[in-house]
């Protein structure tokens, strides 16, 4: 399982939060306007964040995320 | 597994409850307007509160929470 | 396996029915309009009972809960 | 593998069978009208009877239970 | 695997025949009218007998049993 | 997997052929008119005769037996 | 797996061929006319020869074997 | 995985390619007309070659072999 | 996984290449117009070379080979 | 699960970030206009990021990255 | 999971990437005009990059590479 997010502005945040009994971020991604991350659940990664315009390609369709 | 939740609202609720006998609120992501959280469920996390204005996009479709 | 449930109505109940030889309530989780609560079978819960107003979203599309 | 069932009058009993070489009544579930009882088969569940006038969403479509 | 069986008629016959080198009657469970059997394939079931009018949904759509 | 079969006359047989380097008839079940039984392919059974006039339902749809 | 084999005449031919480094004839099933045989491929079958007019309905389709 | 074929003229060639290192023809079986051979990919047989006018029916759909 | 090749011409080369750290042609089969190879990717065959003029009959539909 | 990149313009990236708990970049792929790389996730790479502009196609379509 | 690339020119290339924390080319394989290569991602190749024209079929449908 893995997602697609196309950041539409400069200085996109993916961040990822930690597997297991505590949530923390543990790595955030800044995407510049129009780069693309495909980015998996993994053994690190059971929730991720998105902040700022972006677009997120996803198994439920597209949403669009920022304000 | 996993969900994809948009807040429509600042101060929108992901809460995790603990999977195994008993069932607490181990986590709470505070979600601000526009900002997305695709969470999965996990070893830790085996049901998923939404409290506030969001659009969750999961199986079943697009549920609206908040009232 | 997962189900989404939606409170029509302040008090809505999901409850927990435990897996086993016996089947007793373990959790009840008390819902307010418009909250979600999207919750999985899991090894302790093998049956789920929703009482009050809620919309109930599962593989058999949505059931409306409540008289 | 589970199945919904929704009670259209009060009274309506969900019935779990043994699985195993015998097969007894193990448990039964009341429900009063416009409650929901989602129910797994499961370890120790291998067939379930539905009693009374209620709503069954399975993997076959909705059956209605009572005369 | 299960099959669901609603009894059009009192008296309703759903038996179960043992797996294994012999094939014999373990069980018999009587339905009255308007009663639902929803029974899975099991250990010690791998046949399904049903005597009297009753509608039968299964993986192949409905069959009605009974002259 | 498992086929269902509907005797269409009285005197239907459908009859267990054993899996294995030998091929014999294990088990005969005999169906009236109106009977309907569900049949797995097991451990025992890895290939099923039908003799008489009856519905068989099957994975490939429907076929009638019999002249 | 398992096909569908329906005798169009009397006579007709279901051979098994064994599974392994030889190839051999271990069953041959005779069918008369309307008789049907449900046959899996199994640990000693890896091959079904038909022979003689029968309908054969398997994943691909209805096959009709004989001139 | 099987593929049937049904030989559309006498002396057919239904050819097994052993699977392993070596490639070499372990087993011809001949068809005559209207015969029809259904056959699985082994342990022994990794690659299948068809002589002769035949109808080949596979996952891709239907192939006439032969000019 | 298999693929069907059915040569267009004589002299058709299906090629196996070697699994493994080293890429090498370890058999080729040659097709008469009108013959057809099933062949798997296997332990020993990880990619397969066409050379000349045949039709590919593969998951991606209909390829044609050769100029 | 692989997903291919095919470049628009020279000097498109295709960076693939290490698994675990460290994210960091193991490898940047450089293409040139036209070429196009098929890339999986693996042991080692659980998310990939593409600068420049490039088409990717992946499991939700098609997109466009690059300004 | 299998990719199939059909060259449009002569000397196109198709280039194995290594598995593993390191990321070289192990393999080129050239096509001519017209020659259809179908390769596996493997134990060994984790990444396919292709060079020059050619027409690639994948799960995602249909890619023309080169300029
Ligand atoms: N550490 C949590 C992260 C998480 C996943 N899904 C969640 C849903 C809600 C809150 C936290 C989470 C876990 O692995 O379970
Ligand atoms: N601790 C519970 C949480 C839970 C999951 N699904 C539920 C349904 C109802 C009530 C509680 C729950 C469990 O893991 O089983
Ligand atoms: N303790 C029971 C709960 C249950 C599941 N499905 C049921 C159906 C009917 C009655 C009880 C149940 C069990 O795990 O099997
Ligand atoms: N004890 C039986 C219950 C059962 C399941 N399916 C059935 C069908 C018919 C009769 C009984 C049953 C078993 O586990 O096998
Ligand atoms: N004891 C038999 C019951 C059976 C299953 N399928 C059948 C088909 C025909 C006759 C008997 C059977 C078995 O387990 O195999
Ligand atoms: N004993 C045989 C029965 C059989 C299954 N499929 C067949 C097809 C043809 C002839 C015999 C068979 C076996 O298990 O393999
Ligand atoms: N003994 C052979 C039988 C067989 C299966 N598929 C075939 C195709 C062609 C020729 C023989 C066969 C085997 O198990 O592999
Ligand atoms: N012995 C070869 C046979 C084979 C299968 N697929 C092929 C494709 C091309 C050439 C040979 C083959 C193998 O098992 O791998
Ligand atoms: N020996 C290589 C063969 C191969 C498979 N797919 C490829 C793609 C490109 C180049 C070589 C290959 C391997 O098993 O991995
Ligand atoms: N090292 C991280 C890389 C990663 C995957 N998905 C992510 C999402 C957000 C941030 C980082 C990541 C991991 O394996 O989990
Ligand atoms: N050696 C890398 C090759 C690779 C696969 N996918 C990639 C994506 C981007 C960059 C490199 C790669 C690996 O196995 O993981």
């Amino acid at each position: 399982d893995y997602v697609a997010i196309r950041a539409e502005d400069n200085g996109v945040s993916i961040i990822g939060l930690t597997r297991g009994k505590d949530t923390k971020f543990h790595h955030t991604e800044k995407l510049d306007k129009g780069e693309v991350l495909l980015a998996q659940f993994t053994e690190n990664t059971s929730a991720i964040k998105v902040r700022g315009k972006a677009t997120i390609y996803c198994r439920y369709g597209v949403i669009e995320s920022g304000v």
